[in-house]
């Protein structure tokens, strides 16, 4: 699975995501990817985009859910996201990135390492797999 | 009002015991796309425009499990999926089961901008994407020969690879010593997205 979550200068969000699904899956199976609030989802809070175990993702409605407790619980960027890589989860294995409409950018995961990069205006850029 | 900001990923869980060539190369890729996204963001392209453009990169190129080099169905065809999303008006558009577009994010974003609907599957989204003139290409530009691979280990482990891949031959053992489990199984059977 791939992704791409943006915030532009006039502070728009939006989020991408694009997969070949599981390996040996069944055919007609399908994942969180497609899915908006599970696997990718947008709003002027926020951009955010999923990627790992995808019945986890769906259950857990992850994408929106970092948005809804950025929105109801006014938590910040990057607190939203490690709430919500704790506890929506359960057992399930799972990554996500995400902007903000102020120009942050966060990222969570609570398996083996993630294929990641971010970058900000003021310039900033980490590109990165493990912890 | 903070500046713009942008984030891309390749799949989470990585085995390991993953080469360092490899992870050289994911790390490659993910900056070539990050100034991809950053060039464009300079060109004050809006959000919507930046992350189809950076993910059409993402699917092209056949390092992660997307577009060319998706992971392959148990009959080992590619079945892919995708959807984006405009936090401007929460304007979204999705797309599965398509077998020969060559950029499903391309079709989400048609089905986002050209049609009454937010999600189209299967038969009904390829006839969409004929309709709208996306490039189409035969279901075996996207297998290679890496995934034909790994969904033969796939099936002699007798198991479904979460966004993951068979650890290579040379890994597969340093892998199979390590005690780490994920999701109920051996670490070794998964390998990085």
């Amino acid at each position: 699975t791939v992704g791409c979550v943006v915030v532009d200068g006039q502070g728009r969000c939006a989020a991408a995501t694009s997969t070949g699904g599981l390996m040996n899956k069944m055919t007609g199976r399908i994942g969180d990817s497609p899915l908006i609030g599970a696997g990718t989802y947008a709003c002027d809070l926020c951009g955010v985009s999923c990627t790992g175990e995808g019945e986890a993702i769906i259950r857990g409605t992850l994408a929106r859910d970092v948005a809804a407790v950025m929105e109801y619980k006014g938590l910040g960027l990057q607190e939203a996201v490690d709430f919500v890589v704790k506890k929506r989860l359960d057992k399930g294995f799972a990554g996500l990135i995400a902007v903000s409409n102020t120009g942050e950018v966060a990222y969570g995961f609570n398996c083996n390492g993630m294929f990641r990069g971010c970058a900000t205006e003021d310039g900033f850029m980490e590109v990165g797999i493990w912890e | 009002m903070g500046g713009w900001a942008i984030a891309v990923h390749g799949g989470a869980g990585v085995d390991p015991n993953l080469p360092l060539e490899r992870q050289e190369a994911a790390k490659q890729l993910l900056t070539r796309c990050l100034n991809l996204g950053i060039a464009a963001l300079r060109g004050s392209l809006p959000a919507i425009d930046v992350v189809e453009l950076v993910v059409r990169e993402l699917e092209t190129d056949p390092f992660f499990n997307s577009g060319r080099g998706s992971a392959l169905t148990e009959n080992g065809t590619v079945e892919m999926e995708a959807s984006i999303m405009d936090g401007e008006g929460r304007r979204c558009g999705a797309v599965s089961g398509v077998t020969t577009v060559k950029n499903p994010i391309s079709l989400a974003r048609l089905v986002m901008d050209k049609s009454p609907h937010s999600y189209l599957a299967f038969s009904g989204a390829e006839e969409f994407a004929k309709k709208q003139g996306v490039e189409l290409v035969d279901n075996s530009y996207f297998i290679t020969e890496d995934n034909v691979g790994m969904l033969k280990l796939a099936k002699e482990a007798n198991t479904i690879l979460f966004d993951y891949r068979i650890p290579l031959e040379t890994t597969c053992g340093g892998a199979m010593e390590s005690p780490i489990v994920m999701n109920g199984l051996p670490i070794s059977v998964y390998a990085p997205e």
